[in-house]
Parts: C-alpha cells; structure tokens; sequence
C-alpha cells in the first residue's frame, strides 16, 4: 500500500527527508 | 551455418554523422510524443492504459481483485488460541514488526493475521514533529517533489498525471455536469454573507443553516442527501458511480448548529484556516496560488508496517473520491516498471484545504491490501464490486460539509488518526 501526498505551500517549503529514508508516523517529512 | 558464423569477417565501418543525428532525432521526436499524448473521455479526465514490459501485461491479466479478496477471507480466519503467538512472532520475525509497541501487546487477542495487521500502536508511541508536515505512516519515502506541468514523477523519467490522480478535468475540456436532487439543492457560498467572531469569518448561511442566494449565476450545486441515500448510493454504486455524481457522507447537519459554532470556530483557529476561504465546488480543477508551489511526496508501506495512516497536517477534508481500479503491487519493483501504477490502482482519493491552500492525500490500494477504511466515513466500501463496472478514472464522491457547519468539512489535527488499509 501506498500514500500519495499532494499540496500547495509557499516556495520556501523544504523537505526534510530523502528518497528511500524510512519514517515513521508523526515523523517531519518537511517544513516552512 | 556454423561455418558462415565461424568464418565471415566482421567488417566495421562509420555511418555517416548526419545519418546518426537523423536517428537521434527520429527517437526523440517519437518519445516526447508519446509522452505528451493524451486521451480524454467525454468528461474530459484522461483515459489511463495499461502500459509497460510484457510482465506487467501478463500480470494485469490476473484477476488480481478477486485474488485480493481471497486473500482478505483466508486471513480474517480465526486462529486457535494456542497458535497465535508463535504464528505472529513468525511473521513479526519475518517482516520487522516491532512488537514492543502494539496494543494491545497480548499477542493471543488477535483472532486472525487481519486483526494483528491492523494492529494498535500504543499512546505515545509515535511522537507528533513540530513540523507543518508530518508523515501519515511508518513506510519508505518512495519519491518527493515539485509538480510541473501537472504531472508527478513516478521514478526517473516516467510521470503521470496530477488530474487523472485525483480525478479533475482538464482546463481545456468541458467540466462535467453534475447530478443533483433538486429538492436537496444548494447554491454556492455567497461570499458577500460574512460575520465574524474572534477575528475569524464565517459565513451566515453555514452559521444558520439556511440556503444562500445564488452568486451572479454561477454558482454550482451541491447534492445533500439523506444518510440513507448515502448508504444506498455507497453501497450498490448505481446512484453514484459515474464522475461528477455526489452524495453527503458526512455526520448530518446537528440541527442545533450555534452550539457547534464555537468549537468549528476554535477548530478553525487551530487548523489555522478562514472560512471565507470555503468555496463548495473548488476541485474542478488545482490552480496554484502565487508565490506557491504545488509539491508531492509518495510514501510506500511494507507488509510489516503499522498500516493505520494519520493525518499529516492540520487540514479540512471537504471531499473524497473513490476510484474503482486494478490492484497491482505497489512494491518499487513495480513502480519502476508498471507506468501509470498510483491512477491505475483502486484508491481514495481525500480532498480538501490547509492554511497554504489546496492539500490532498490518496491512500492507494494494492494487491494484498485492497481495503481502504475512513474512520468518519462510514459509507465508503473498497474492494467491492466488479472492476468492469468501474471504467478506470471514475469515481464516487462524498461531500463532508456536515461534518463541520463552519468549516465546510472534516477537520483533523496532525497526527490524528484518519483510517488504514486492510487486508484483502
């Protein structure tokens, strides 16, 4: 299973994560 | 033959450059065109094919959906007790499953592997980031981005469409006409009725549950039905299939609605939303504001993750579409392989807003996993029916705007809890 996430957010969002990195719940996937 | 093979002398020679630039040229033009071509139907969503390696091809043949729910009705089987934890141990052994943190942690009151993988993790197992953006599940970052041109890279090279994921129709295609009950009918919010309270609007008509005016003839309307006719349209899929149709499945409208008035505007303040934001038909199409970017994140769960997802921001849910597919492996074997895998696959689609604009999550269905729950949606049925009933790219929508008066929709908090997948 997967989950797709699709957003809108200011130019200076970022990512706090890499391609293959696990996470889990609650985890930061990225930030203003 | 074999002295032909043996003894002809091989002889290289340079083709001429232009030929070789010709080729290169030839290749490309045919790739880019390929890429670009588009088929849409009379709604104007694309029309998304099987494409990929004659593996996929032959896999797509296989009657993956009722092999799925085969597979849902063997592991809901009830395990004797005895069995139990040895069998989960084995299988927590197996796909890395931390068993020092479920709930409830008596490994003997899981009746069946389907109970135990959907499994509870206990309070505070999973700290909620002090971020704007947290993930909704423990699983594998597959892919991130920005969205160009509105497609989303599946893997390097390969993309697909941001409108066939979700369901909305191309700009330059006439929008579908909705099906509506004209006894249940409401027009669009009228932006021009605003009160405000604590420095938060609202609109007057959603305050006091009366119909708006219509907006200089444009407005859209919107279906509300009864929970009954939700549950019927949900379930036998033949009120509601086609793209475009609608139904409410959201809690009905508390008839006393100023006494939830305080605690929608508190939750308004907490999510960080304007309800003078709230447009009824705003997902006929994703238009990014200014100054934004429209960014993707896909998140892959393994056999052995917790499978229950969160939500991953402070957000309103207005809408979901529910997308009848195919159930393919979601695995990155496949995602490299099997073009087109996130809108081919049945899926889930939840639609809504948060304080930056438009926000969206799609959990999608797979083999093994095939069932989609919605903790506050209880209408919503996967893996039900038959696939060829369900051209790819239609889906059944349900409008949440009972759930919350002034909000117009479901809100959740970070790391609430939003649903899972189950097995089969």
């Amino acid at each position: 299973s997967t989950i797709v996430l699709v957003f809108e957010a200011p130019h200076d969002f970022e990512f706090a994560v890499s391609a293959g990195q696990k996470v889990k719940v609650g985890q930061m996937l990225g930030d203003l | 033959l074999v002295e032909a093979w043996q003894n002809t002398p091989t002889k290289w020679y340079p083709l001429p450059v232009a030929a070789g630039a010709l080729l290169l040229i030839v290749i490309q033009y045919r790739r880019k065109s390929t890429a670009r071509e588009v088929v849409v139907d009379e709604h104007g969503h694309e029309v998304v094919k099987l494409k990929g390696p004659w593996h996929v091809h032959v896999i797509g043949a296989l009657p993956l959906r009722n092999l799925s729910r085969v597979w849902g009705y063997v592991n809901s089987l009830e395990l004797p007790v005895w069995f139990r934890p040895i069998g989960f141990r084995i299988y927590a052994a197996a796909f890395g499953c931390n068993l020092d943190e479920i709930d409830p942690p008596d490994l003997t009151q899981y009746a069946s592997l389907g109970e135990f993988f959907y499994r509870k993790l206990k309070d505070g197992a999973r700290p909620i980031a002090d971020a704007v953006l947290v993930s909704p599940a423990d699983g594998r970052v597959l892919h991130f981005g920005v969205i160009k041109d509105g497609r989303i890279e599946q893997v390097k090279g390969s993309t697909y469409s941001l409108d066939a994921l979700l369901g909305v129709a191309r700009p330059d295609s006439p929008a579908p006409t909705p099906v509506h009950f004209p006894e249940h009918e409401m027009s669009e919010v009228d932006h021009r009725h605003f009160a405000e309270i604590n420095g938060i609007e609202y609109s007057l008509h959603e305050l006091l549950g009366t119909p708006t005016p219509s907006s200089s003839g444009t407005s859209t309307p919107v279906v509300q039905s009864s929970p009954a006719h939700s549950e019927d349209a949900a379930h036998t899929g033949t009120a509601a299939k086609r793209s475009g149709e609608r139904i409410d499945a959201s809690v009905p409208r508390d008839q006393s609605i100023p006494e939830t008035v305080a605690q929608d505007v508190s939750m308004a303040t907490e999510v960080g939303i304007r309800p003078t934001a709230v447009r009824r038909d705003s997902f006929t199409s994703v238009r990014t504001k200014p100054g934004n970017n429209t960014y993707f994140i896909v998140i892959y769960l393994a056999p052995g993750d917790y499978h229950r997802f969160h939500s991953p921001a402070a957000w309103v849910v207005e809408r979901r579409r529910h997308f009848v597919g195919d159930l393919f492996s979601v695995s990155p074997w496949m995602a490299k392989r099997l073009e087109n895998l996130f809108v081919l696959n049945e899926r889930v689609a939840l639609l809504g807003r948060w304080k930056h604009g438009f926000f969206s999550m799609v959990p999608v269905g797979a083999t093994n996993v095939g069932s989609i729950k919605i903790n506050f949606d209880q209408t919503l049925r996967t893996n039900v029916g038959k696939r060829r009933d369900h051209p790819v790219g239609t889906f059944t929508e349900a409008v949440y705007s009972g759930a919350s008066p002034v909000l117009n929709g479901q809100p959740l908090m970070k790391g609430d809890e939003m649903g899972g997948f189950c097995l089969g």
